[in-house]
């Protein structure tokens, strides 16, 4: 464990807390797609599918971080579609998701490091992660406008994985540990964050609010 | 064994 994933794996808390606390106090998921949701709840089931397999006792960390994650996900999937579905703005929410999971699940039985099942589900969740947040990006170019809140969540999302990629860096250097699938996979996740990191420094950081030109 | 497959980020 380096600092650079530590800090990584707590932003990425901080995300998923972010957001649970903006839909609970507002009692609103106005402004949050529901699909990015979803398939980040995909991502981490598919990816830690391990604690389905063997229940080993809650030892360390890493397993009571994965049960974070999932129970996490899978509620803020709850409050959107179900506890305030009133206020989940599908219209907006219009991006494709299948044209994401397919795909990802095709690149998935291509390239990756083994064929079989557990690897390719892992892989499958490292390519779909790179791409679900685009539903939320999506949705927020069509209404023009972020909530405060909404681009707090979105900076500490979009930080988790620029802060694994200096991981990456650290673990190639110190430990020459590299897995190609995840750095690419990471690196485009990361650039598909720049423009709204561009627009979270110059704006949300002066007190403005995010307001895309229409 | 299908344990060590289990990568070690998260």
């Amino acid at each position: 464990m380096n600092i650079f994933r530590l800090f990584g794996d707590l932003s990425h808390l901080a995300a998923i807390a972010i957001l649970l606390l903006k839909i609970w106090k507002t009692r609103s998921c106005a402004g949050v797609s529901g699909k990015t949701q979803l398939l980040f709840a995909v991502c981490f089931i598919t990816r830690y599918i391990d604690l389905f397999l063997h229940f080993v006792s809650l030892y360390n960390t890493e397993k009571v971080m994965k049960l974070i994650y999932i129970s996490a996900s899978v509620f803020t999937c709850y409050l959107i579609f179900f506890k305030f579905k009133a206020t989940y703005d599908g219209n907006h929410d219009s991006m494709r998701a299948e044209f994401l999971i397919v795909p990802a699940a095709g690149l998935a039985c291509l390239i990756n490091t083994k064929f079989d099942a557990i690897e390719i589900l892992w892989t499958f969740s490292i390519y779909l992660e790179a791409v679900a947040i685009l539903p939320q990006l999506f949705l927020i170019s069509k209404t023009g406008e972020a909530e405060t809140i909404t681009s707090h969540y979105l900076f500490a999302q979009g930080s988790y994985r620029a802060l694994y990629i200096l991981n990456w860096i650290y673990r190639y250097h110190y430990e020459s540990h590299v897995d190609t699938i995840a750095i690419v996979a990471g690196v485009v996740q990361t650039i598909l964050y720049c423009d709204f990191f561009y627009l979270y420094i110059t704006k949300v950081v002066k007190g403005q609010k995010i307001v895309l030109p229409a | 064994d299908i344990m060590d497959e289990i990568k070690d980020e998260l």
